[in-house]
């Protein structure tokens, strides 16, 4: 049971690395007129994520906060634009 | 709401479909597209035309993972399920969506109209937003089609872009709508006491009677239970203080106005057999702390007290309730009598003397 554990961590990792990376990373750039990637922590987009959802906002990931991002969902950034 | 800036600088845009989705017949992914058009043509100035060749304003496509210049690619089922862009030129206001999904025109799948509509909110210029009840929240949520899908906040965000529609006649709603309830059809999904109060539900929508006072307070389902989607089909009050929610398969207890945790839980755990998919109406009778869950013609009786579904059940509804001949929509109890409703009609059921006392509009607790 710990292995499968274990690879289920995994995927919630990648899922909310690549979560936090589409809708919270970006932000606009106003030299180049577009986006860039932002360089907050983890924890920092994690709260802003948590903030938008009306979830606790922790900057940790918990089960409300991981079950938030495994609903489907459009593919538009949260926050940036 | 929130939104990029600037929006168009024109009122009358153009739509192309570029290519359809195998789930659907290309004609009701027609329909679904001006229909999603037509939720934001109905509040502002905006009118929407569609054109088959060249560069439209909108241009629309389904395709999956890496696709064409889009800069973002789509994952696979669930997930993403699709995107848009801010007004511009180029792929501004372009609209593409993940074909990866099942796109239907129903409750099932992802429905193509609901999507439609939230990503061309985007492509006039909406980004996301936080309030759960809006269509431009970012998480998918399925609502009847029938129902308007905006909610104040979205008609609040697109009009700050364009304005209003011109006075045109009131076939413009500016307004959502909701269903009327002195409308001489007027039904309900479900209905529950909680404490001194009645609660009608119907879609989206709940109204708050007190017998004693007349005013109706209605508000959306969604501002007391938040995480609960629409169209409830029963509920009743329990002898803890606690409402039971019903829809489909699946079942929630609230104590207060907040969901217990652990819910929703399968119907199966209160002891229905597997072969019972939904719950149509269910009322504890206080007097006895027994309730009962109707199901088509047929009933079945929980003992509160046990927590157990009764021996000998299912019965037929109209053996123990004379009169009470037609599918239950919804029941309540006040003041020991049962109160039945199907479609615009209800009946008063005295369950001591097991005869109906009167047929009345479903509205009667409204004051119409």
């Amino acid at each position: 049971l710990p292995i499968h554990a274990e690879k289920d961590n995994e995927e919630d990792a990648e899922l909310v690395q690549n979560y936090l990376n589409k809708f919270y990373a970006v932000e606009p750039d106003p030299n180049q007129l577009g986006w860039k990637i932002n360089a907050e922590t983890i924890a920092g987009k994690l709260q802003k994520m948590q903030q938008f959802f009306g979830l606790k906002v922790t900057g940790k990931l918990d089960n409300e906060t991981l079950e938030m991002m495994k609903k489907p969902r459009c593919g538009v950034p949260d926050v940036g634009l | 709401y929130g939104f990029t800036l600037p929006g168009w600088k024109k009122n009358k845009l153009t739509y192309r479909i570029v290519n359809y989705t195998p789930d659907m017949s290309k004609e009701d992914v027609d329909k679904a597209i001006e229909k999603a058009f037509k939720v934001w043509s109905v509040v502002t100035p905006l009118i929407f035309t569609r054109i088959h060749k060249g560069i439209a304003d909108i241009m629309i496509a389904f395709g999956t993972k890496v696709h064409g210049h889009c800069p973002r690619y789509f994952d696979g089922p669930l997930g993403v399920l699709a995107h848009a862009f801010p007004p511009g030129n180029g792929l501004g206001g372009d609209v593409h969506f993940d074909e990866d999904e099942d796109w239907t025109t129903g409750s099932a799948g992802f429905n193509l109209f609901l999507v439609a509509a939230h990503e061309f909110g985007h492509a006039l210029g909406l980004s996301h937003s936080k309030d759960q009840r809006a269509l431009m929240f970012p998480n998918y949520a399925y609502i009847s089609p029938s129902e308007f899908p905006l909610s104040p906040d979205d008609i609040s965000g697109i009009q700050s872009i364009y304005g209003s529609p011109p006075n045109a006649p009131d076939e413009r709603p500016t307004t959502p709508t909701s269903p009327k309830t002195c409308g001489s059809q007027m039904s309900f999904d479900a209905i529950t006491t909680l404490r001194r109060e009645v609660i009608f539900l119907k879609g989206r929508h709940l109204w708050r009677v007190y017998p004693d006072n007349s005013e109706a307070e209605q508000e959306l389902i969604s501002v007391f239970w938040p995480n609960l989607t629409p169209g409830i089909e029963a509920a009743y009050e329990n002898t803890k203080d606690q409402i039971l929610l019903f829809k489909g398969n699946k079942f929630w207890v609230i104590s207060g106005y907040q969901v217990l945790l652990g819910y929703p839980k399968n119907i199966n755990t209160l002891g229905f057999p597997k072969g019972v998919k939904k719950v149509d109406a269910a009322v504890c009778n206080k007097n006895t702390g027994k309730t009962d869950f109707f199901i088509g013609d047929k009933y079945w009786r929980f003992d509160e007290n046990s927590q157990s579904m009764e021996k000998g059940y299912p019965r037929l509804t109209v053996d123990d309730f004379p009169g009470i001949s037609q599918r239950v929509d919804a029941v309540f109890q006040q003041k020991g009598l049962f109160y039945f409703f199907h479609g615009s009609k209800q009946w008063e059921f005295d369950p001591i003397a097991k005869k109906v006392i009167r047929e009345m509009k479903s509205n009667s607790w409204f004051n119409c």
